[in-house]
């Protein structure tokens, strides 16, 4: 595997808060995580109807998914397994070279 | 050997190096390659200088790619533009225009550090790689790191985040570098273009505040006629306009400098896509988005030869 699967499980959330409340409750939900974010690049850039895309680790998204459902969030998973796109998108090739 | 490079997949940075030095050696009639310095880690910074050999005092463009280290469409990008200006110089009579009275300089890989770290550690890194003697963290982001209202809104001052913004500005070797280079012959460089993603937009400054750059209707235009000749590839619709406004507000960041240090025409394209693969963009989409930004480029750099 690439970088030593060390991306299986994780998922890329989108995330669109509708109002300046979902923005806090976001923040503070996202405060409490290490996570990557992917748009916008940190946290204090986020604002409503923006959409944040935020790449969680797999251990952590069972408690994003829940928090978000519990806050009313709109949300939708756009990569549901990060390891196995990472290896979509340059796979073949070391595939190829390990042959 | 250049034949069977292949511009359609993803290269590590050693395969991007000794493609520049093959590209060097096989056209020299075109192609000049030079380091403008080297990496927090001791790299080469290495840089391409497209152009038909005439008066020394030719207008000029930059195009940087690779600022952050997760956006591996933007050095693929770098690279197809090489191929396709060196391919079709006597082919294509808007490049061999282009390449006659320009030059352009191409650095394929601005954060070689990061690049490489994300080739063979961390896949979303982004930042520079240098340490700090204060806190664990590495890296700052060369996107912050201008000195041109340093690490104000939209940066932070705290090393483990993103959009950290550095000890002091141009604390990151690779950014002082650039900006020594473009400071010594800003007077014949007409436009500065950075390569990011994704988001499909075309932004120019201000993105430090939200005002209006002096020369507003030429860039305006400029960025109406790119991104229309972008969207005549594939349909493909990019947004434009002040990164202020279109994206968010950032401080430090390149544009601003180049424009403030006299650049007229200051660019960054956030390339493909909107967060459907987001930094994993597959191989198979870059012929397109290389396609489409060949175009959006060729439209700014043929703009700079008329008057506005």
């Amino acid at each position: 595997y690439l970088y030593n699967n060390r991306y299986a499980g994780d998922q890329v959330f989108r995330i669109t808060p509708g109002n300046d409340e979902d923005v806090r409750a976001l923040k503070k939900i996202l405060g409490h995580m290490k996570v990557d974010l992917w748009q916008p690049n940190s946290a204090s850039l986020i604002h409503q109807n923006a959409t944040v895309d935020v790449h969680v680790n797999r251990n952590d998204t069972q408690g994003l998914h829940s928090r978000l459902k519990q806050e009313r969030i709109d949300y939708r998973v756009f990569i549901s397994n990060l390891q196995k796109e990472i290896e979509k998108q340059t796979g073949y090739r070391s595939s190829r070279k390990r042959r | 050997s250049e034949a069977q490079y292949d511009y359609e997949v993803y290269h590590s940075l050693e395969e991007i190096q000794s493609w520049m030095f093959e590209m060097n050696q096989t056209h020299p009639d075109l192609v000049d390659m030079f380091s403008v310095g080297k990496s927090y880690e001791g790299r080469p910074l290495y840089v391409l200088q497209l152009g038909k050999r005439s008066r020394p005092q030719k207008k000029a463009v930059w195009i940087d790619c690779g600022v952050h280290a997760r956006e591996w469409i933007g050095p693929a990008f770098c690279q197809w533009f090489v191929k396709e200006a060196i391919s079709s110089y006597q082919y294509d009579s808007v490049m061999t225009r282009l390449l006659d009275q320009l030059n352009f300089y191409v650095m394929p890989v601005f954060n070689v550090d990061g690049y490489r770290f994300s080739w063979t550690t961390d896949r979303f890194w982004r930042k520079t790689r240098s340490k700090n003697h204060k806190f664990h963290c590495r890296g700052v982001d060369a996107n912050r790191n201008w000195k041109v209202k340093w690490c104000d809104e939209g940066a932070s001052s705290h090393p483990c985040d993103d959009t950290y913004c550095g000890p002091y500005p141009e604390s990151e070797p690779e950014v002082k570098a650039v900006a020594k280079f473009l400071r010594k012959h800003k007077k014949r460089i007409k436009a500065y273009i950075s390569i990011h993603a994704y988001a499909q937009m075309l932004l120019y400054p201000y993105s430090y505040k939200y005002a209006t750059i002096p020369n507003f209707s030429c860039v305006e235009s400029a960025a109406q006629n790119a991104v229309t000749a972008l969207y005549s590839a594939y349909g493909v619709r990019y947004r434009f306009g002040p990164a202020s406004t279109t994206l968010y507000v950032s401080s430090g960041s390149s544009i601003d400098w180049a424009y403030r240090n006299g650049i007229p025409y200051a660019f960054a394209f956030e390339l493909r896509d909107t967060g459907y693969f987001g930094f994993l963009l597959p191989e198979s989409l870059i012929n397109p988005t290389c396609t489409e930004t060949m175009r959006a480029v060729k439209a700014i750099a043929s703009g700079l030869l008329k008057k506005c």
